[in-house]
């Protein structure tokens, strides 16, 4: 079980649609300041409904995810992470899990979706295949840049209720 | 709901020192101020560093408090496995000899997970399976390049 | 005290602009989010980066607020000029080109106070008119070593 | 006006007697971890009576300061600057200001002790002649490991606090 390819389609500074396949392994993502790099952990953070408030993804919003180019934002921003299967861990009899978020800005607000091997669902079946692979929505799975400073500061209070939170 | 902190609490306890002794060759371990009332309790972390004296993770140095915070993350890690990690610059702090530490680790682990890395840092770039290239192009768009993957024996 | 307070600030972000604009190419800013209550408000940054839109501080990249962090403490220092600086390891989430931008400002600034900079980083060691090195001796001493001194023209 | 020299006895991890030479320009401090070279940037805090709490210094009280070898505390820890003044900068007819400050352990606590060109005086003297030379005791020419992070994690009301401090 390990993600095979995240199709980028103007979220946050991936304009146009970028395709990242992805091998089994240590993979090591590198690049200049601002060139994407923590925008692309946040895509998995947002396809895969991991993050609970947009603040962590570093948007005020939800709706400054959608790619902004000279000011103006496009109207939708969509993200599809496709995982293998071949393993059998999740109960879906496929070799490819394709998990896809998209949210659409309007004058009112926004919508958000998500769509499982194509077909439109709740972000709680979403949960519920994710915790079949080992993925929880507490995301201890991800380190985002400054988390390993933030534990180095923390109090000895605060570093026990970690351990509360994940028992 | 005691029990269940201390069941967490050990095990991740037991992670970290293993951890630790492999990341540093020194000894770690996790202890409660008070381990009659843990929720009242702090979490303290004490690492005696190989042939040096022991020390609480306040007074150790900023590469030493990093590489010691990243031990305590694998070990909760470690207790609730998922089938890929997804590390942000974890490498911050650490001088060439610990980030090479800590690569060597992500790579043995990676047998059995996958690791998305990002990081700046050489000894990463050298033990990494794949590297993927990004940057910011003239449209002010980001473009993924260069993506060189190696097989793996 | 609101005037001196606005003294302060002004010359503050005078020096600011000037400094981002050496670091970055780009424009950059501070100001208040209410200029007529200024001790109630928050002092915000806006930069804009050459040919990207405006940002403000919150939603930039790590290495970017690094950067701006950076250069609203020399806007400071700039402001209350002392004979030497002390900097540790003020250059962690910088890129390669990022680091050499600010190794290239110390050094022009060197001419007229003394810098002395902690740090892991090669184009800052390379920029340096001297190393000096530091080790953990088999003692547990700390001991300076190798200290290179090139002579300055 | 310029540090030339840094004499280390029993400081943090600076055990035996250490002398450091330091050229005028830019001078790089390097090596591993925890090796010390925050420990030498501390020293100077100490020596000049520029950090008001013994957090700064990362010791949980001043006598940490001490170097302790295998468990056990030297008496003693002291920390020479000697600054180049051939600028005339400060008013002391020398070419070269010596700023020495020693602590000593006790059972009862702790004695801090601060040094002129050898004669015993004030920390009030010492601030005094260091602000001539415009070295300030809210040490904003010092920026200590994480301090870049923190700025960035401020709230823009801290932020504002900072201009207030300095006006
Ligand atoms: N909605 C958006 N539209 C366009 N650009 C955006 C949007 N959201 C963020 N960006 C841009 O993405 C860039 C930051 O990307 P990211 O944080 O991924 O950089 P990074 O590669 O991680 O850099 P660093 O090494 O400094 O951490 C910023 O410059 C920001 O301007
Ligand atoms: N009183 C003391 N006696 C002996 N050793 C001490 C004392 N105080 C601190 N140390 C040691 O000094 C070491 C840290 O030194 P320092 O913080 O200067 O490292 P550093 O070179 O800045 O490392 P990094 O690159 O990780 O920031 C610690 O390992 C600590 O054990
Ligand atoms: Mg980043
Ligand atoms: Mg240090």
């Amino acid at each position: 079980m390990h993600i095979k390819r995240i199709i980028l389609k103007n979220f946050k500074s991936f304009g146009k649609k970028v395709e990242i396949p992805f091998e089994k392994g240590f993979i090591v993502i590198s690049g200049p300041n601002g060139s994407g790099k923590s925008n692309i952990i946040d895509s998995i953070l947002f396809c895969l409904g991991l993050s609970s408030s947009s603040r962590v993804l570093r948007a005020e919003k939800l709706t400054d995810l959608v790619h902004s180019g000279n000011g103006r934002q496009v109207g939708e921003a969509e993200v599809t992470i496709i995982f293998d299967n071949s393993d059998g861990r999740i109960d879906i009899d496929e070799e490819e899990i394709r998990v896809t978020r998209k949210i659409r800005v309007t004058e009112k607000g926004y919508y958000s979706y998500y769509y499982l091997n194509g077909k439109s669902v709740n972000l709680s079946e979403i949960q519920r295949i994710l915790e079949q692979a080992g993925i929880h929505s507490d995301a201890y799975n991800v380190i985002m840049q400054g988390d390993v400073t933030r534990i180095t500061e923390m109090t000895p209070l605060q570093r026990r209720k970690i351990i509360d939170d994940i028992a | 709901k005691k029990d269940a902190f201390f069941e967490t609490f050990n095990a991740v306890s037991k992670n970290f020192s293993e951890i630790i002794a492999e990341l540093t060759d020194g000894e770690g371990e996790l202890y409660l101020d008070n381990p009659s009332d843990p929720f009242n309790s702090g979490l303290n972390i004490r690492v005696k560093p190989y042939r040096k004296p022991v020390q609480r993770l306040e007074s150790m140095s900023g590469g030493e408090k990093s590489l010691v915070a990243l031990a305590l993350i694998f070990a909760i890690q470690r207790y609730k496995p998922a089938p890929f990690y997804a590390f942000d610059e974890v490498d911050m702090f650490l001088d060439g000899v610990n980030v090479g530490r800590v690569a060597k680790m992500i790579k043995e682990r990676s047998r059995d997970a996958q690791f998305i890395v990002v990081s700046l840092r050489k000894p990463m770039l050298e033990m990494a399976d794949g590297i993927i290239g990004v940057t910011m192009g003239r449209d002010n768009t980001s473009t993924v390049t260069g993506i060189r993957l190696k097989a793996r024996v």
